[in-house]
């Protein structure tokens, strides 16, 4: 069990890090285990400093650092492992637009090397264009919910209220 | 193995049977504030064995039961069932006995008052056989690929010892 | 002091009713003091329901209605305090495009009634449309921030990164 | 009252000296993630007296001095001045004494590993003098006028007693 812990370690913490530099344009980061000797017992830490900038505390990220480095992590176990759905709840709303990209393309990038399925709840333009499906949510019965399938180009329209 | 789509009937705000079929890799949902994206996450949250409340942002089991609107009645009963496409180098010991047609259904049924009963593929089982399955695939109600509405950053700001979950569901 | 809080409590409870209405077109919402008789000592409850929808427990809202209902809040208490300014940071994050709009009209219109001063921290091109003046904080050098007076109409081109 | 600007210099990203007025009723703030924004309200709450390094996201009262960068070297002084236009029927008998030509300066710096001092109009006071005057108008570091970024879903999702907080700084 401990070598399989460390053999998951080593592959998260590089996926980890090639994914923080392409998320970031830069910058560095990796995991740390720390607090025990003992694999099965440690803790992980995440040392990470966006380009430009000095190691820092983790604690001293601005929200959309914070959400972008999260992102990195979450993906670079997610490959790894034999889940079947990905679900992302609004994640990108911390997020400028120039990172909005880059979470996209990173998002495109993870379908084409595995046939893992996203389930990706926004209000951001930007992030709809990348969906290959997209349905509304409408509760035009108040109180009532009920999904209708949203053709892309007819978005302006029908979801006003987006 | 991967999830083909989700048929909800009477939980929370989705009070009449609707379905969502997963066709494509990057599936979207869009919709104004309040009109039930998030419901549809806690939906398969509990089907897959969910049984905190509060983590379903209600404080006790009634509550992911449709209450009823100014229009419509309130309901007694939810379901929600999950399909997956299933081929056998993905799964462990404890699940191949279900790889009849390369499907498996669950299903979670809850009678207000009463509790809920699970199903695999019509037979019913016990909510620790639903949560063991999940668990082998190191997925489930609280595994790391569900992020919840506003919890991006938690990932980041939790504890070391906190984070190593990360590490075992992975390992 | 019990008068004073007796009547604070009422002055709030009806602004937050009625900006409650105004924010979600409709519904109702009121306040309640819970858990003890005595005024200093009881805690604050809030009863809403979004139109249409039945009276429910606060935490079954979505995160777009939690973020509605308490700016109806907070701006009922802003109204009757003598605070120098308020300071919301992407307080418009969780909202839809529509609920955008209708924080933003309701900032605009406290502005007309009091001289408070806001300082509003946004991604939201819809919000910034709404500001008197817009100041953007850039790292041209990494790890510096500068601030720059930004012309609205040029924010597509200065801050491509917005 | 109201305040008319805010200078910083050696404050958390902005290493050298930045003013920023409020001529107008809205003032907006824009930039890309991590450019800076945040800190400028981390300014404004620690020049009121906040004295919780948690709640300026460090662990220490250093962090918020310029740490330096890859291209220039950490700084040893931190200071904030905020600048207050002030009539007399806004203000409480504590501070009445303040109102020379109807400004107030309030002022604070802090040296490295030596502690922080507070100046208002020039003269150095206590930390109790600046929590108060803010405490009078109501407002100060800890005050509901201050929205974190993340957190204006808590005010509803707080306990009800907790809430109360609300009530008692309005009346
Ligand atoms: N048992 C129930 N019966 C009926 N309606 C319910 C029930 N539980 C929750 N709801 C309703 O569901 C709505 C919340 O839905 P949800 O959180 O999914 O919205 P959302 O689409 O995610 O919105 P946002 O964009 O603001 O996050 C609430 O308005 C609530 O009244
Ligand atoms: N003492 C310090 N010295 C230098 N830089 C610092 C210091 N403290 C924090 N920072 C930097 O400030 C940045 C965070 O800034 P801030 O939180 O204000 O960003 P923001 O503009 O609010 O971004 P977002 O849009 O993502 O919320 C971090 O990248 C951090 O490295
Ligand atoms: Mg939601
Ligand atoms: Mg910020």
């Amino acid at each position: 069990a401990r070598n399989r812990v460390l053999n998951t370690f080593a592959s998260i913490n590089s996926t980890f890090s090639e994914l923080f530099k392409k998320l970031f344009d830069g910058g560095k980061a990796y995991l740390e285990l720390i607090e025990s000797e003992d694999p099965l017992e440690a803790g992980l830490e995440l040392l990470v400093s966006p380009p430009g900038k000095k190691l820092q505390r983790i604690s001293l990220l601005s929200g959309g650092e914070k959400a972008l480095a999260s992102l990195a992590l979450i993906f670079s176990t997610f490959i790894n492992r034999q889940t079947p759905i990905c679900i992302l709840d609004e994640v990108d709303a911390p997020l400028d637009d120039f990172n909005v990209e880059r979470f996209c393309s990173l998002l495109k990038e993870t379908t084409k090397i595995t046939n893992k399925k996203f389930l990706v709840i926004t209000h951001n333009k930007i992030t709809m264009g990348y969906m290959n499906k997209v349905y509304g949510v409408t509760m035009n019965e108040p109180g009532i919910s009920k999904l209708v399938s949203v053709n892309l180009d007819k978005i302006d329209s029908e979801f006003a209220a987006e | 193995m991967f999830i083909s789509k989700i048929k909800l009937s009477g939980f929370k705000s989705f009070s009449d049977e609707t379905v969502l079929n997963f066709d494509y890799s990057l599936n979207g949902i869009i919709g104004p504030n309040g009109s039930g994206k998030s419901n549809i996450v806690e939906a398969i949250k509990w089907v897959m064995g969910e049984n905190s409340s509060k983590s379903l942002r209600g404080s006790g089991m009634n509550d992911i039961i449709f209450s009823g609107s100014t229009t419509k009645a309130s309901k007694n009963i939810a379901s929600v069932t999950l399909f997956l496409k299933i081929d056998s180098k993905d799964i462990s010991s404890s699940s191949k006995k279900y790889i009849n047609s390369g499907n498996i259904e669950v299903e979670r049924q809850i009678i207000r008052d009463t509790g809920s009963t699970y199903r695999i593929n019509g037979k019913e089982v016990r909510a620790k056989d639903v949560q063991f399955l999940f668990a082998d695939l190191s997925s489930g109600s609280r595994a790391t690929n569900i992020i919840d509405q506003g919890s991006i950053g938690n990932l980041i700001t939790q504890k070391p010892s906190e984070r190593r979950r990360i590490l075992d569901e992975a390992a």
